[in-house]
């Protein structure tokens, strides 16, 4: 329905725009309805990182496509926020600054959500409270191990 | 609701009966490539009610099966069990004053599944039923899996949409 | 026929007459997210006669037009000059025994470009020739972009035999 | 014409297999035509890493597809070797084993084609004979600068 659409639009166009703030450590973004009809229309990413000028996804770069997109997605998982938060390698085109306020965000949420990550970012491992590692040393066969922190590294090629 | 503890067998690379535990609330998973990482993800899925092979990376449910290796042959059937510590009594109906819910699924060859609450035989909706209102459905943003940043990167203005939709 | 340096100008987050050499076989470029590397690219392919603004990660031409910042003010005008070393003698027809050939291509707001060989207009066909036989067409396997592997891995397969149907 | 696209699809497939092969450091991988129409049939391929069975793309891991990918574009190179060739962070995914046998191969085809690589990643950094960084000190405006190895790594954030 029509208002039930608006009504969803507006709340993940305010988180989105608050979690991108704080992603970027500045800078802004909102969703965009491309079109008037509020049944059909599609939604169109604005991004504005710090410093620049706002324009579509398209022109921005890898890591900042990446990481506009982590900002919609805690957008949307906040809606109907689970229990458990499982994120597969999200920060692999992140670099160092932009991990950081990653990691800040994930540490912030984890205090309400059960976070379980996958990662090669030695940062990422860091905000770990217990790190699992997974081996593969008889051909094809996956094996559980616990790790610690420079384990961590070395088995994860990092 | 959280994840206490996983038990896997025959399930993709893990052909193995393996135990991963997750006592905390911010537990990292390392490992090189093709190790298995993104197969506990794949697990946590299909346990939960999974029924489009495409979403596990799969042509058939089947492929979830330990079809071998160099070293080991394949196997006949996959089982995976999720514990979730209800002690905060997060979940409604019968299972409400369970301080442990135990989620079951196994699948042999031929396709067909059977799933167990509590170690008890029960169907596929009953599992679904466990987890509304939980935020953990088969399309929730609960798994992040990878590639799913960069779908949300190259969608079109509808597709887009459709992820809003999906959240709602 | 080595690239032996690049001149940007007003070309996407490069507003600043800058250099860029090329001295050697390995030639890495780093930087923090946004820094401008694929910009560096984006370069490359459009001073080569790129003419699809999707293949530069716009949606008009004049997308590649440095549009300003918090500091600086859009300019009118994008330029990009490519010198290459051809001192192994690569290159076919009148170019044949020229040491260094340089190509420049400058486009203004209206999103005409001029085209230049050695200082001198030309056409873009003129700058497609140059390159007809080194393997340097503008749907060559010289470039590969940030992207181009996850579209190869997503491919169907109706696409992957495109894939392979332009390198042919 | 028939002819013509098999003839370029046995190519690319003998070069491909190869390519697979050292990039994996075993293993085997080919290109399958689906279909018996030459002018209609698509291409998929399947690949089987060092001590696995061997399946299409979609069963592999992240690291494995990129990979995998890469021995194709290689394949693909080949056929056309240009003077030079420019490489947008490839080695993403890839674990230091993996990246070790991609800078391998890189390395080796340097004898005749320059590369242009960008990368956050340290072990692609030390192949590198020159190491050019882009800052953006000023809020969107780049900038190049010459930088050694400690330099680059803490420059990319990596
Ligand atoms: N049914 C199956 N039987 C045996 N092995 C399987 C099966 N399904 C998948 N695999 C193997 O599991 C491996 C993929 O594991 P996974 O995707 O978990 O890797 P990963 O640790 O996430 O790696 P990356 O860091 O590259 O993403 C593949 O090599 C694949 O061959
Ligand atoms: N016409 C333009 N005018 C000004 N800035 C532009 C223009 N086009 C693109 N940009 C800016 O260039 C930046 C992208 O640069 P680029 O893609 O080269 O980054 P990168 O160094 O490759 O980063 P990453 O490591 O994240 O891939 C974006 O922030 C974008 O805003
Ligand atoms: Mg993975
Ligand atoms: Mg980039």
């Amino acid at each position: 329905t029509r208002g039930r659409f608006r009504e969803t639009f507006d709340t993940v166009n305010q988180r989105f725009a608050e979690r991108f703030t704080r992603l970027f450590g500045g800078g802004e973004a909102y969703l965009r309805l491309c079109g008037d009809d509020l049944l059909e229309a599609g939604v169109e990413l604005m991004s504005r990182p710090p410093g620049k000028r706002i324009s579509t996804l398209s022109l921005l770069s890898g890591g900042e496509k990446a990481l506009t997109a982590v900002a919609l997605v805690f957008a949307l998982f906040s809606l109907n926020p689970a229990p458990f938060c499982m994120l597969d390698e999200v920060d692999a085109p992140l670099d160092e600054a932009n991990v950081g306020r990653f990691c800040a965000m994930v540490a912030d949420m984890a205090q309400q959500v059960q976070f379980i990550f996958i990662t090669h970012n030695k940062a990422t491992m860091e905000l770990a409270s217990q790190l699992t590692g997974v081996t593969m040393r008889e051909p094809g066969v996956s094996r559980i191990v616990a790790v610690d922190l420079d384990e961590a590294v070395r088995l994860a090629g990092a | 609701m959280r994840l206490s503890r996983m038990r896997l067998s025959g399930f993709k690379s893990f052909v193995d009966p393996t135990d991963v535990t997750f006592p905390s609330a911010l537990v990292g998973i390392v490992g090189p490539n093709g190790c298995g990482k993104s197969n506990l993800i794949d697990a946590v899925r299909w346990v939960m009610g999974e029924s489009s092979a495409r979403h596990l990376r799969g042509q058939a449910m089947d492929d979830v099966i330990f079809s071998g290796s160099t070293t080991r042959k394949p196997v006949g059937l996959a089982s995976v069990e999720l514990l979730f510590d209800n002690s905060a009594g997060r979940l409604q109906g019968e299972f409400a004053r369970q301080a442990e819910i135990s989620v079951r699924r196994v699948m042999t060859r031929d396709g067909e599944s059977k799933y167990f609450l509590n170690g008890s035989r029960c169907r596929r909706r009953d599992i679904l039923d466990v987890f509304l209102g939980t935020g953990l459905g088969p399309r929730a943003y609960a798994i992040i899996e990878q590639g799913m940043i960069s779908r949300i990167v190259e969608a079109r203005p509808e597709e887009l949409r459709g992820f809003i939709e999906e959240a709602a």
